[in-house]
């Protein structure tokens, strides 16, 4: 089972996307994958079109020691979905437990019945406890950068972060790049590409997502691109993308 | 002096660059304008092109008491910033003070010399006691909307969250939306422009920033838009909406 988290620090530069399209790419190959949102905002789920008030999910495992396996929702054959729940962004403020905190998603996937290929974790843009859980919880780290000079400043910072992590913890994760809301004519892309690849040769993924309206589109009518278009550019390269994750596909 | 804090709980929306960007449009109009960078990522700070370890600024006046005039950075006549500085992440993880901790930065407001005409402060992508610390210290709240569906789903949730803290503390904060990152083409932004028009009406502001790609490219440079490319779409756009602030303007 390959645990992974989708972390940034940075704003919009396309975790929830995606979280959602990588997931569901992967289970058009034929992987069995769950999704769980980790961020407050409930983009995700919102995303997949899980609305409505009361609704809850990794917030009452994370809080209330919730059985995992009640939270999970089914979405199709082979993709689920554990939904951010309205509580989520009361585990920020959680005094009492000391280091117990950081530990309770990685306790949590630890009790899961259900054999997955995947579990991916949408994370919030910013660096409490709630990225603490996911990165703690999982084995792989994606990175999504988006094609300008801030992202690029973020993405140093949460490699900085995870090294810290990695050196007082004595693991290691999986770190990959991929370059998201790419635009090709955008000399500033190219730069931001260029760059990343220099840096960090070994960390980028093959293939990049480029900037197309469908994949802003589709979390209106709460489907992946998949759903809403699948022979779009925004389905195709996110069907890449899935492969290479499969392959460890470095550019 | 008018108080206005940037706010959005989405990511990526513009909060930053309209932060530097309409203080200075602002400051060209003749206005004294001080900017706080009250993210702990630094965005504005590097923005403005400020970097480098060892960075003080809004940090050491939250976290340490320390006197908010020592910490203003002047950058042009009439543009000053409060930088970030490298602890104020911390401000989060404060559990000693109570309620006070949602005060600092208005008690330190209140110690000002300089007569400023305007003072903005750039918020993170989150709801915890530094989004709070500015709502407490400011009169009135921008709220950066960018053309897509998750961001809609911010503003309503953002919205919400201010309308409970003003019954909360009987207290009355002006807000404004503003439409950024316009595409004109997409359909999707003008249906979210129609959207928040229909259910704000008095409180988008009449101009919309377009999606340009010199607003990405100025922060690489350490440039503001007025600086980088003073005759580009970017800077006119800013240069209208400082006009529809003066002027209290709603679209
Ligand atoms: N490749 C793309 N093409 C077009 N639009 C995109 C693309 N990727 C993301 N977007 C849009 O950009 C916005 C930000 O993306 P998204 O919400 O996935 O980022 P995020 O990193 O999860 O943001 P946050 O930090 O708020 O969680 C969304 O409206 C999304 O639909
Ligand atoms: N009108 C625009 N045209 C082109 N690019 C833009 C525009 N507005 C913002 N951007 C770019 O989009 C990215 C996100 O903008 P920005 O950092 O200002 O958003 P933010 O809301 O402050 O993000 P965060 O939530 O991370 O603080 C930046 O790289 C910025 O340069
Ligand atoms: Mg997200
Ligand atoms: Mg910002």
């Amino acid at each position: 089972m390959r645990k992974i988290s989708i972390i940034s620090q940075k704003g919009g530069v396309g975790k929830t996307t995606t979280s959602m399209n990588l997931s569901h790419a992967l289970m058009l190959a034929g992987k069995k994958v769950l999704m769980i949102d980790m961020d407050p905002q409930s983009n995700l789920t919102a995303s997949l079109g899980l609305h409505g008030p009361g609704l809850t999910g990794i917030d009452s495992v994370l809080l209330d020691q919730g059985d995992i396996n009640q939270y999970i929702v089914n979405l199709k054959n082979g993709l689920d979905l554990i939904p951010a729940g309205d509580k989520l962004g009361e585990l920020e403020f959680v005094t009492k437990g000391g280091a117990e905190r950081g530990f309770r998603l990685e306790a949590a996937l630890r009790k899961l019945k259900s054999k997955y290929d995947f579990v991916f974790v949408d994370c919030p843009p910013s660096s409490g406890l709630l990225g603490m859980n996911a990165i703690m919880a999982t084995c792989e780290i994606i990175v999504p950068v988006s094609s300008d000079f801030l992202s690029m400043q973020g993405l140093s910072r949460v490699l900085g972060i995870v090294q810290y992590i990695e050196e007082k913890l004595k693991r290691k994760n999986k770190k990959w790049i991929v370059l998201t809301r790419f635009q090709q004519r955008r000399r500033l892309a190219q730069e931001v590409k260029e760059k990343v690849y220099r840096y960090f040769p070994r960390l980028v993924l093959a293939t990049s997502i480029r900037e197309t309206v469908a994949l802003a589109e589709s979390p209106s009518y709460g489907k992946t691109i998949f759903e809403y278009r699948s022979a779009s550019r925004g389905a195709q390269d996110y069907s890449d993308l899935a492969k290479d994750i499969l392959n460890g596909e470095r550019a």
